[in-house]
């Protein structure tokens, strides 16, 4: 987790709002 | 063990002891999922910015995100009362954050935003300035720099024209504008230098 934006599941959160899912992370 | 999460992205600033950093983790990015989505939602309207590639949208929205949001968020800092107002709605005066370890970041947020809202912006003209935030060219990542400074260039053309007509006396208010990019940058290096002293282990 050196990128801010990773250490903040960033990408996860923009991915998913780009590709219109509403589905939640299931850790 | 921080006892503090100073962001008013965050619900309130302080944080329960006896939850476990990744409860802790989780419940902020609970808070400050919704905004980010928002973001998203509005690079979505941003004419051309879906006809880049998918990597590079995503590319510019992580880098660019947090600078949107103190965009949009300039109104949660209060200069004349010296507050920060937190997604719960609760304001929290400027020294107890500096208390809690806020210091040049929000200082310089500070200024920024009262800066930013001397301006007074109409809504189309702030939301076309947010749209030149996001899409930069110069940000790491990128796989087609060229098409994306294209489209920096378009919506920048279209803000210089929408000021110029909106305020013909004060030509000034466009050099503003872009002189606020490289602040911009300049909070989220910090804002990131920030985030990495605070990351969790999983």
């Amino acid at each position: 987790y050196s990128d801010p934006a990773s250490n903040l599941g960033l990408e996860d959160i923009i991915r998913k709002a780009l590709m219109g899912s509403v589905d939640d992370r299931q850790d | 063990n921080r006892m503090h999460l100073v962001c008013p992205m965050n619900t309130s600033p302080f944080v329960d002891p006896h939850k476990s950093g990744h409860a802790i983790w989780e419940e902020f990015s609970m808070s400050f999922t919704p905004a980010v989505r928002e973001v998203v939602e509005f690079a979505k309207r941003i004419p051309g910015f879906r006809e880049l590639s998918q990597h590079d949208q995503i590319s510019l929205l992580k880098a660019g995100t947090f600078e949107v949001l103190v965009v949009r968020f300039a109104s949660l800092f209060d200069v004349k009362e010296r507050t920060v107002t937190f997604l719960s709605g609760k304001k929290y005066s400027v020294e107890m954050l500096c208390s809690m370890g806020a210091g040049d970041l929000l200082n310089s947020m500070l200024d920024f935003s009262e800066k930013l809202r001397a301006l007074d912006l109409s809504e189309e003209e702030m939301s076309l300035f947010t749209a030149v935030v996001l899409v930069s060219a110069d940000r790491s990542g990128l796989e087609n720099s060229k098409s994306v400074e294209a489209l920096q260039e378009s919506l920048t053309r279209t803000l210089r024209s929408l000021i110029t007509q909106s305020h013909p006396n004060e030509s000034a208010i466009f050099t503003k504008l872009l002189l606020k990019l490289p602040e911009l940058r300049s909070l989220n290096n910090m804002h990131s230098e920030q985030l990495l002293a605070f990351k969790v282990q999983p």
